[in-house]
């Protein structure tokens, strides 16, 4: 899908999967999977340390995660100043990937929830981001709001490290963004508010969206993490914007790929405020 | 000052508490939602004033002895749902965009609206490109979406000077409604 035109993001879809196995930002092209998972919660009776149950405080996944669905049902829609790809994964899993007229990024407009609540663990849904950089188990989040920290999978820079939690142990704050770079290569996925990820595998970003834990981690709630609205489970709606580039000043517009981000959170974090009025039965000429 | 009052105390009680993260009973997260609500409320008092202020024209500036419409500013809420009973129900309304960043924003608009054509003039008078696009099945099936909205009017406010505005003017059309295949 492209608008031809210079500046434009673009995306590949395979149509017998309906995912997403490509995206261009920056005339350059980066090989991605995307897809969503949910780990199930350790389910425990909080008498010790060992069993701690997942729950609002505790994100403590019992396994690998699992697929919420190897294809999606799409649908396209073009146009002239915005195409999307409306994906359904399930009843309960969909989103929209969008490309806009003359920008840079690639935004994923995730959709998550009611969650069923069909089994003892609960679930905690992510959506994972595979490419082929080798990013050399490092990546970069933005925990405070500001500076980009280095991250570095298994690993702690005051003490040697044993994780008993493989995923969780991994998983760190996302204020804004979270990036992978290989040499000169940036891929960063920035968020509309904050969520934990992580890079579990060199050339992977994952980022929580959404949870439901059934059962309370004894932390002072007393009460598990199934919200409702409508007496139903809370669904939840948000957007990534997906970014590839250069770190030098070598992108089509003389920017490097860190600058574009920092331009494209302050528009979508401070974004631009929309007020409604009524003209009062006005026609355009009366009005103007 | 008095009017954002409300959305500070919100605040203030919320990052005490670490609201929003699921560490609260869901009760307690639900009356955040209220106290939220009520702050952003108060909040709409001031920037409606402020943009009144802003947007209209003083006796010297004004060539036409006709008085002017005074417009009064609203939001929408419940657009992460699509929803916008303002843009669904007006044939005609003025949407104004206001960037509070210090630099140049261009920003595509999307309201939600029903099944219709429309067409869009910018501050000059200009009729400018928009398209409509359906909102995804799953969105219109969000528990507690109270809409007839099927579709979203999408356009490029563009170049909207630091802490300035731009208001469009949008306006149903009568022509015939475009086929998804047309």
């Amino acid at each position: 899908m492209s608008e031809n035109d210079i500046e434009d993001a673009e995306i590949q879809i395979n149509p017998a999967t309906g995912l997403v196995t490509q995206i261009t930002t920056n005339q350059r092209h980066l090989k991605l999977d995307q897809e969503f998972f949910y780990y199930k919660g350790f389910v425990g009776d909080n008498k010790k340390v060992t069993n701690r149950s997942s729950g609002a405080y505790i994100f403590r996944p019992t396994g690998e995660a699992v697929k919420v669905a190897e294809k999606a049902k799409f649908t396209l829609q073009k146009g002239f100043l915005v195409s999307e790809v409306h994906q359904q994964f399930n009843d309960w899993v969909s989103q929209i990937v969008r490309i806009y007229r003359n920008e840079n990024y690639v935004e994923f407009d995730w959709l998550i929830g009611p969650i069923p609540t069909d089994d003892a663990n609960g679930k905690e849904i992510i959506t994972r981001y595979k490419t082929s950089l080798n990013s050399d188990s490092v990546f970069y989040t933005d925990s405070n709001g500001r500076e980009l920290i280095k991250r570095v999978r298994n690993f702690r820079p005051t003490w040697k490290l044993k994780l008993q939690e493989p995923a969780a142990g991994n998983y760190y704050p996302v204020t804004s963004k979270i990036l992978l770079r290989s040499g000169q290569d940036e891929f960063a996925v920035l968020t509309d508010r904050a969520q934990g990820g992580s890079s579990l595998s060199d050339g992977e970003i994952e980022l929580m969206l959404h949870r439901e834990c059934l059962h309370d981690d004894s932390f002072g709630v007393g009460e598990a993490l199934v919200e409702k609205a409508f007496n139903k489970g809370l669904v939840a709606r948000g957007s990534h914007y997906l970014v590839y580039g250069s770190t030098s000043n070598t992108n089509p517009d003389g920017r490097s790929v860190a600058t574009q981000e920092r331009v494209l959170a302050q528009n979508k974090l401070l974004s631009a405020w929309t007020f409604l009025s009524s003209t009062q039965g006005l026609s355009f000429s009366e009005y103007k | 000052r008095v009017d954002l009052n409300v959305l500070r105390g919100a605040m203030g009680v919320m990052q005490h508490h670490d609201a929003v993260t699921g560490t609260e009973k869901e009760h307690v997260a639900q009356d955040y939602t209220r106290i939220l609500s009520q702050g952003l409320d108060e909040c709409e008092i001031i920037t409606n004033e402020a943009l009144r202020q802003l947007s209209s024209t003083t006796d010297q500036q004004r060539v036409d002895p006709e008085p002017s419409v005074v417009l009064n500013f609203t939001t929408c809420r419940l657009l992460n749902v699509s929803q916008c009973e303002f843009t669904e129900t007006q044939d005609t309304f003025v949407v104004t965009i206001y960037n509070p960043l210090s630099r140049l924003v261009t920003k595509f608009v999307r309201l939600p609206v029903q099944k219709s054509n429309y067409t869009v003039h910018d501050p000059n008078g200009d009729l400018i490109p928009s398209q409509l696009i359906p909102i995804a099945e799953p969105i219109l099936k969000i528990p507690g979406r109270q809409s007839e909205a099927v579709l979203e009017l999408v356009f490029q406010a563009k170049d909207i000077s630091p802490l300035g505005f731009k208001s469009y003017f949008v306006q149903k059309s009568a022509e015939k409604v475009p086929t998804q295949e047309e």
